[in-house]
Parts: C-alpha cells; sequence; structure tokens
C-alpha cells in the first residue's frame, strides 16, 4: 500500500503571469513527483500541489528563489490518512 | 454491517462493497420508489450500478454522477446520503415529491468502482481509472477527458503517466461508454450532474471551447440560485459560471458531452474542503457538504421540472 510519510501539500498563490509560467515549468518536472491537486491556471486562483518528501526541499527552494508565495495546507499527508484509517476502523469495529 | 440504511453510518467513508451493500439494502426497503440498474461492467469486472428513483413508466430523467474521479471521497459518501434523502424525503418534502412525480431520477454512486476499490486498497490518491496503456508503464485514463466533445483539444493530456490522460480515443474507457449509452438509450435526460471534489465551485459547459453556451444566460441564472440555496445552510462559500471561464479549458468533459447531445440543464460541481483538506476531507464533514449540495440540486431539479424543453 502506498504510504504518503512526509508528503505536504502548499497551497500557492501566485502573483502574475510570469509566475504562472514558473509553475507550470515546476509541474513538467517528472522526477519531483509532483501531483497538482489545483493547477496553475490564473493569478486569482491558488494552486495547491502534493509534493513527496523526497522533493520538498526542492520545491520550497524552487519557490522561494522566485519569490513565489505558498503555505502549507497539509503538513503531513499520511498523518491525514492516518485519522481517516482510525475513523474507518471504529466505525468497523 | 447495519441491518437498515436507516442503522447506516453516514458520517463515515465506506468501502465499494459496503457501498453496493448500502444500495441493495436502500432497493429491499424502497422497492416500489428505488431499483438498481447495471448500465455495464468495469474494466476490472465490476458492476457499473446506478440505482433508479422512479414512480411511473416512461417519465424524463435526471442525471446525477459521484466518484468519476476516485480519490474524491466526499462525493461518493455524499451520494449515498442522496440516496437516502430521496426516499426519505419522497411523500414528504412537496417538492421533491412533485419532481418525482414527473421525472425519474438517476444515481450512479461510484462511476469509477475500479478506482475507487484501487484507492481503498493502495493507493488513497488514485483519481483515474485501472485500465492499463498500451505501450506505457502507467495505467489509467481521466474519465473526465475522455469523453467525445473536444476530445483531444487543450486541457487534456496525450501522456498516460499524467493525471489528465485522455485516453486512445474517445469513450475508450467502460465507465464512460457505459454512460455514453445509457443516456442515448434513454433518450430523455433532462438534467445532468457530475459531482466532483474540490474547491467549490458550480459549472456550466463549455470546458473546450470558449465559444458561450447557447443557453448559458439561464445555465448562468440558474447556477446563482442554486448557490444561493447552498449557501443558505452553512455559507460555504462557492464560485460559478462556465469551466473555461471559472477554472480552465478543459477538453473530453461530461458536460459538454451532455450539453452536446441536448441535455441542457448540464452541471458539474466541486464540493466544498473548507479550504484545509482537499482530497482528504474529514468524515464530519461528509453530512454537511452533502446537506448543503441537496440544496443546489434540489435547485436544479425543480427548475428542470418547471421549464420542460
Amino acid at each position: 500500500k502506498k504510504t504518503f510519510e512526509g508528503d505536504q501539500v502548499l497551497r500557492i498563490t501566485p502573483k502574475d503571469e510570469a509566475q504562472i509560467s514558473l509553475l507550470r515549468e515546476l509541474s513538467e518536472q517528472e522526477h519531483l513527483g509532483l501531483d497538482f491537486w489545483r493547477e496553475p491556471v490564473h493569478e486569482s486562483l491558488p494552486v495547491d500541489v502534493h509534493v513527496p518528501f523526497h522533493s520538498l526541499q526542492g520545491v520550497r527552494a524552487f519557490l522561494g528563489y522566485h519569490q513565489i508565495q505558498y503555505n502549507v495546507m497539509i503538513m503531513d499527508v499520511q498523518d491525514l490518512l492516518d485519522d481517516e484509517e482510525r475513523e474507518m476502523v471504529k466505525y468497523r469495529s | 454491517f447495519p441491518r437498515s440504511t436507516d442503522d447506516f453510518v453516514y458520517t463515515n467513508y465506506h468501502d465499494l462493497n459496503s457501498i453496493y451493500s448500502f444500495m441493495d439494502m436502500l432497493v429491499a426497503e424502497n422497492s416500489n420508489l428505488v431499483s438498481k440498474i447495471v448500465i455495464g461492467q468495469s474494466y476490472e469486472n465490476r458492476p457499473l450500478n446506478v440505482l433508479k428513483f422512479s414512480t411511473g413508466a416512461n417519465r424524463p430523467g435526471i442525471w446525477i454522477d459521484t466518484g468519476i474521479h476516485s480519490r474524491e471521497w466526499v462525493t461518493q459518501a455524499s451520494g449515498i446520503w442522496f440516496s437516502k434523502k430521496i426516499v426519505t424525503d419522497y411523500g414528504r418534502d412537496p417538492v421533491l415529491t412533485d419532481i418525482l412525480n414527473n421525472y425519474d431520477i438517476f444515481l450512479e454512486i461510484v462511476t469509477n468502482p475500479d478506482g475507487f476499490a484501487y484507492t481503498h486498497s493502495r493507493d488513497r490518491m488514485w483519481r483515474k481509472t485501472r485500465k492499463p496503456n498500451s505501450g506505457s508503464s502507467c495505467v489509467g485514463v481521466d474519465p473526465n477527458r475522455n469523453w467525445d466533445a473536444g476530445f483531444g483539444g487543450a486541457g487534456s493530456s496525450s501522456s498516460p503517466c499524467t493525471e489528465t490522460y485522455r485516453g486512445p480515443s474517445a469513450h475508450s474507457e467502460p465507465e464512460v461508454k457505459a454512460i455514453v449509452d445509457f443516456v442515448k438509450s434513454h433518450g430523455k435526460i433532462k438534467a445532468f450532474v457530475s459531482i466532483h471534489s474540490y474547491s467549490q465551485m458550480l459549472l456550466y459547459p463549455y470546458g473546450y471551447t470558449s465559444t458561450p453556451a447557447k443557453d448559458q444566460a439561464e445555465l448562468h441564472e440558474l447556477a446563482r440560485k442554486a448557490i444561493t440555496s447552498l449557501q443558505s445552510l452553512y455559507n460555504t462559500r462557492y464560485t460559478y459560471g462556465s469551466i473555461i471561464s471559472t477554472i480552465y479549458q478543459a477538453s473530453g468533459g461530461t458536460i459538454d458531452w451532455t450539453y452536446n447531445q441536448g441535455i441542457k440543464y448540464s452541471y458539474t460541481f466541486e464540493l466544498r474542503d473548507t479550504g484545509r483538506y482537499g482530497f482528504i476531507l474529514p468524515a464530519n464533514q461528509i453530512v454537511p457538504t452533502a446537506e448543503e449540495t441537496w440544496l443546489a440540486l434540489m435547485a436544479i431539479m425543480e427548475h428542470t421540472k418547471n421549464n420542460p424543453y
């Protein structure tokens, strides 16, 4: 079963079309394993991206270097999924 | 397992077997109102079950589907709640009763059962179908890019390894083809609502083109009315508009195809996430999500009934 320990979901708020373009470039970096829950389309819409733990440092550095604002929407994806699983098990038992 | 649908826990997520058992139980308890029809089989040979709520023969229909993207668990959970709400309110709520005395409602709770089973067993974040792709190690097609409406255009991907892979051809996915065949053979579907999560939006065609739908003014006004109703419950913030103007260009989408088939009231929802959880909405949010969405669905269904075409 695939697990997501240490993975985070970042909510990114691009301020202009240039930052949107940068985020599109980021999304094309297949080796990072990013999963865009909300894609970079327009500066009026936030971008949510699920970042695997192994790519976190690189993605944060990229965002920081380009001064693209973001905050952590989900601190640890697996923690939330564990909570979800616990609720389901509690119901079953 | 609960002995009746009254005992079923609507405030929790359930796996595919539990949902299919729930559907059978609902049918057994309400055989005068609900039946189960199987419109096809998934790639992995799971039945594609649809609940039909009907009080008479040869009625026009209203279609609602949830769970075409398997990881959007709040949608399947909401579909379960809607089905119970329909049997509970029929005969009690005059508006729903009137709708059901004139229209059948079709509800497909798990539109992508292979993907949904996979989210429970292997990868909670799986979105697509589970059909292998020839010549690629990557599995699955985005069933919301697989419809014959601008198929292959911008806003979908030709790469099997992406989340928006459109598939080799329009309607290549059995989960999609089954709905296509059903809608065509029925011939009188008058409203079609496809429910996704997340980001709190109610959208109407088009996604593949910026050309406005010919009924855009009416669709927009009805969306406004539906969202006003939705927000009256918990004040959840929703936006609405055409797909291409509200989110992004997306080709091969469900409701673009249904609209082009002549189903005027074609809408797609993106349900609530409260801004913090994305696809991992906690189970205690299921019922509030379903309750508020139901109000919007009722607005769309009532308008459909009052505006025959």
